[in-house]
């Protein structure tokens, strides 16, 4: 089953001095950068299936009950994350499950990467919210291209042409969960804004 | 008609509109308005002199105490929205910026891209960004102590010991984890970081901070190598990109604290995000 051990191994190493300050040689660099990716990965699958458990209506207790699977996105800054530039299909949500790993509630802005401007942000009640998008910028577009290949090994073809940015209130030690699904037709209601964007000389 | 200003809530900052720099920050709920200008620059590398010391993984040690600056005019692109209004500015080939004020939020987000530093030229460059506030700051700054108390720290001056200076400006540097902060009678002025680096206020009413190097020589205190770490793709390789976010905010005396502490908590506590694809009618 899925665990924290090689998050754990890392972070041991990890404390090394040589580590915390920077004076590795590039090749012990490196070495860490390996282990504490490990790490990641397999922390980020212990917390997707943690959040099907939590989400899931029908587990009762039993998590291997749950059907959804979740993904994170670890280069979003960079604005590459698949699961959110796909296509929705009609009937289908992107779903955005936050977790708030401290003790207060707080408000935060999420920015997901998408490739369709006609999208609709709603809360767990169904409620819409306020939604803005901002086109990517060619610095994000440049370093996109050199280090999605460079960590991932996949030729990235294709940039996301926007971010969609909508604030997520989520509570202390817990979650919430984001629907966003294509407008058939976009009404002038539905508090989603395109930047305007100008140069001044 | 010659500043822009942006800033969708309580926050504003201004812009010059020829010389592309920030101006000042004013924040309409407490009333606190500082002159500011920020700028990137880099000091060279030192490789050895009469001492032989070169700056290098374990050392900073530049050629001179005044580095060169990135620009002094930049190109801004304005974006404005009802949730964020963001300013990018290009200050060379290899160092970008964006600044993003959210309605929501008092304090500006400052999102650096730098790299690959170019060393065509034989010289190892240390970059940095440069606040500079118009505060009387009388030597005194404080910053982090391992991302726990804030403290204070005096401009060529240790408590514990005679000093005496022989590097002015690495000598005043400290290691920062979650911040720095200056203030004067009336204003505090706090930068937090999303990453552990250094920096100092080298002058009265400056903070700076030490975002990427890149040099050509060892400092023979072990590692054996220059700092220059390279990304590869298939035979090309080039100097690192790095690419994260500083957060400034103004405050009136004595009630920046509160932000320093629960800001930093949310800074290396981010909320976990993760995606799925559910049928619309499904979900719960």
């Amino acid at each position: 089953s899925p665990n924290t051990d090689g998050l754990g191994d890392a972070l041991g190493i990890a404390q090394h001095h040589d580590a915390v300050t920077g004076t590795a040689k590039q090749h012990t660099t490196n070495d860490y950068a390996k282990r504490l990716a490990i790490g990641a990965t397999e922390a980020e699958i212990v917390v997707d299936s943690a959040l099907s458990c939590l989400l899931s209506s029908e587990t009762n207790g039993n998590c291997t009950a749950s059907k959804s699977t979740f993904s994170q996105c670890q280069l979003l800054n960079i604005s590459f994350c698949p699961p959110t530039e796909e296509d929705i299909p009609q009937g289908k949500s992107l779903v955005v499950v936050a977790y708030n790993p401290l003790s207060w509630s707080r408000t935060d802005m999420i920015r997901i990467p998408v490739n369709n401007d006609n999208l609709v942000v709603k809360d767990s009640t169904g409620n819409v919210v306020e939604s803005q998008y901002l086109e990517v910028d060619t610095v994000t577009a440049k370093l996109r291209k050199v280090y999605v290949e460079a960590y991932t090994g996949i030729s990235d073809k294709h940039a996301a042409k926007y971010w969609l940015i909508f604030p997520a209130s989520v509570p202390p030690l817990g979650w919430n969960t984001y629907f966003i699904s294509k407008e058939a037709e976009k009404a002038g209601n539905i508090d989603s804004y395109v930047s305007a964007a100008d140069q001044p000389t | 008609e010659e500043t822009i200003e942006i800033g969708p809530g309580n926050l504003k900052l201004s812009f010059s509109s020829t010389s592309g720099q920030l101006k000042r920050m004013f924040n309409a709920k407490t009333g606190v308005d500082i002159p500011v200008q920020q700028s990137y620059l880099w000091y060279s590398s030192s490789t050895g002199d009469s001492d032989g010391q070169a700056s290098g993984a374990y050392i900073f040690r530049p050629t001179g105490s005044t580095p060169s600056v990135a620009s002094r005019s930049v190109p801004l692109k304005i974006i404005r929205g009802h949730l964020v209004d963001e300013v990018h500015q290009q200050f060379s080939p290899w160092i970008s910026q964006i600044i993003r004020v959210y309605k929501h939020q008092e304090h500006a987000e400052f999102e650096f891209t730098v790299g690959p530093i170019p060393v065509d030229d034989s010289i190892g460059k240390e970059v940095i960004t440069r606040l500079t506030a118009n505060m009387a700051t009388d030597k005194v700054f404080y910053t982090d102590s391992n991302a726990r108390d804030f403290i204070k720290r005096i401009r060529d001056y240790r408590a514990d010991w005679p000093l005496t200076v022989t590097q002015p400006v690495a000598g005043n540097y400290y290691p920062i984890n979650l911040g720095i902060y200056m203030e004067d009678r009336n204003s505090e002025f706090s930068v937090l970081v999303d990453r552990a680096t250094g920096g100092s206020s080298i002058k009265d009413g400056e903070i700076e901070l030490m975002l990427h190097r890149r040099m050509l020589n060892d400092d023979s205190r072990g590692v054996g190598e220059p700092l220059d770490e390279l990304v590869c793709l298939n035979v090309t390789c080039e100097g690192l990109t790095v690419r994260g976010n500083y957060y400034v905010s103004i405050n009136k005396r004595g009630a920046g604290a509160q932000w320093r502490r629960t800001a930093g908590q949310e800074i290396y506590s981010p909320l976990i995000l993760a995606f799925s694809h559910e049928d619309s009618e499904k979900w719960k």
